[in-house]
């Protein structure tokens, strides 16, 4: 199946928040997730990669409207959830290239990692589906990033 | 826009490989899937979090039928990038919750990862997109997983 790649889409709204050394064990991704979502904060990217020694990261981005709502939370208010450090970020941008039949990416993303890579852009985050590649970059490379890959992609 | 659930989608033939400790600076996720890509090698879950010190982890799933190829070029064929361990593991099961307007994905996610904790299923990997919310975990959960999944989104 060949993929076909509709568009590049972009994000540059929004602030990223890592919870770094979070325990890898059951109930810490609800007790993080949970009083987020109750305080009604629309959440976009989560990623999460396996731990190495126990503790992972948790990363999610939301608009920059809700950040200071949602640091709070995560300072004060989570239940039974420990972490070694908070980081905030919101000079992110989110560029995703969107399409069809990208079940197997790798030619996809192969070349939107090289377009970026050959532009010197460093990809901070990757998260993927058949439909869509999402790459979280430094929001100073937005606007080559997303040239650049409308270009790759002949679009 | 309320989320639609449209059902759980579930694999468990997949080897994840995760190269441990890749430094973040840009030009490695492109050497990495360049060789896999180019081996033909069709690649279904991409993630990769924050680097927190310089060094970041970089994780792909794959079909099983791959495995072997796959370990050999990235034990022996990657040029230029740099990593301090490559884990393998095959024990791993991918359940999706699919819908449509999942946007605002904390109410999802959240019903996802309360429902996954209560029955102390460990959550290895999360990647999420408007249309899906990936977990990966381990294989001899995922039966577990699906059932319950089921019952709280009512399908
Ligand atoms: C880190 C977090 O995702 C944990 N593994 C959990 O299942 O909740
Ligand atoms: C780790 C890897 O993704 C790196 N940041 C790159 O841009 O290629």
């Amino acid at each position: 199946e060949q993929p076909i790649i509709t568009g590049i889409a972009m994000q540059d709204n929004q602030t990223k928040f890592t919870l770094h050394g979070v325990e890898d064990t059951p109930g810490n991704a609800s007790g993080i997730l949970g009083p987020i979502g109750d305080a009604g904060i629309d959440v976009d990217v989560i990623v999460q990669n396996v731990s190495v020694s126990g503790k992972t990261d948790f990363t999610f981005t939301i608009g920059n409207s809700d950040a200071k709502k949602a640091q709070k939370i995560l300072e004060s208010n989570l239940i039974k959830v420990n972490y070694d450090k908070l980081i905030v970020n919101n000079e992110i941008g989110k560029v995703s290239i969107v399409g069809v039949g990208m079940r197997s990416q790798s030619g996809v993303a192969s070349i939107a990692f090289k377009t970026l890579a050959e532009n010197n852009i460093n990809i901070q985050m990757i998260s993927t589906s058949e439909i869509k590649i999402t790459l979280v970059i430094s929001l100073k490379d937005m606007n080559l990033a997303v040239k650049s890959l409308h270009k790759a992609f002949n679009l």
